[in-house]
């Protein structure tokens, strides 16, 4: 996948980080000091379909089902994850008990168009 | 957007000041956290648990696991649509007499629900005031309407207490059923035979609290999948 930089228009990940202490949430989260709220953002104009951050022999096959098929007929092609990790947090519940968990999905490693 | 401008959600971000993007997205990571978390709204601390508690209890859950051993060997991992909690429940010290000490376990509603227990252990720590075996009693109650307790079916374990040191108890099938009937609070008493002197269960003592080491796995509710 692609990092997103300066103006980049296409397709590409963002990378945002939540310190926990900047937003005060520093003292039920134990661990860790952050969230990496990656997203992505870009444009997938029709020809990037199937790219970045996918197998390139599948690129090929939604060039070809484009061409085959009346290419406005095709639908649009969107800017989504492609690759993603668990947050694992150990913090305090509200009975104070100190709970560890790994919440599935929630930070994006790489995106592409699909 | 325009009608036939490809549209990208993620890039109305980009069309608002800096100030305000982040605002959105530190609002977005916490809406997220919580809901992931099953939490309504972020916890108050009101009582932190001490350091030395914390690191103790963290030491005797790796003395307990064989050195190398997963930490829970033999339980599959989680499925799709399941998440896995490990819990460090410490004890609320209630009523005690020189015979008797109440233990009570608080366990909150969002892992009281739906959530199947993989594993339990009680850990007590005793200080043995003269040598020899010291008897002690451990039963499970629940508060009855004339302030009491009652003991629970589970009937009651007879301990043996020699020297200073750790004890344990498997206490996942109990557990489970306090969640099965709407429980939310495990209550423990632990009688000794004050004759023999009791040993001590080392209460007062911060780094030697009484805990609860639970392994849970909760269903997450996901899009049921339409054939």
């Amino acid at each position: 996948g692609i990092d997103c930089s300066g103006d980049s228009r296409t397709c590409c990940r963002e990378e945002f980080f939540v310190d926990f202490k900047e937003i005060g949430w520093e003292d039920w989260i134990i661990q860790p000091e952050g969230y990496h709220m990656n997203y992505c953002a870009g444009l997938c104009p029709l020809h990037m379909a199937g790219i970045p951050g996918l197998a390139s022999s599948f690129h090929t096959a939604v060039l070809n089902l484009i061409k085959a098929n009346n290419a406005d007929a095709a639908v649009d092609s969107c800017c989504v994850p492609t690759q993603r990790r668990p947050l694992s947090l150990l913090y305090y519940d509200r009975d104070s008990n100190i709970v560890k968990t790994d919440i599935p999905d929630m930070i994006v490693d790489a995106c592409g168009c699909t | 957007a325009a009608a036939k401008a490809v549209w990208c959600p993620a890039c109305g971000l980009a069309a608002l000041t800096p100030t305000t993007r982040r605002d959105v997205l530190v609002a977005l990571a916490k809406q997220s956290i919580l809901s992931k978390l099953h939490l309504p709204d972020r916890p108050n601390i009101t009582q932190p648990t001490s350091r030395g508690a914390l690191l103790t209890a963290l030491r005797r859950i790796h003395a307990q696991q064989p050195v190398g051993t997963a930490p829970s060997p033999g339980l599959p991992h989680p499925g799709v649509g399941e998440q896995e909690y490990e819990i460090l429940s410490f004890a609320e010290t209630g009523s005690s007499t020189s015979r008797s000490v109440h233990l009570d376990f608080h366990f909150t509603r969002e892992l009281a629900g739906s959530t199947e227990i993989l594993q339990a252990t009680l850990y007590l720590f005793w200080a043995v005031p003269s040598p020899g075996m010291h008897p002690i009693t451990i039963r499970f109650v629940h508060p009855d309407p004339t302030g009491g307790t009652t003991p629970e079916g589970g009937g009651e374990t007879r301990l043996e207490v020699q020297r200073d040191g750790w004890a344990t108890l498997d206490v996942g099938q109990t557990i489970q059923n306090l969640f099965k009937q709407g429980g939310q609070r495990l209550s423990v008493e632990l009688e000794v035979m004050e004759e023999q002197g009791s040993p001590l269960l080392a209460v007062h003592n911060d780094s030697h609290r009484p805990f609860v080491a639970a392994r849970a796995r909760a269903r997450t509710p996901h899009r049921v999948q339409r054939r």
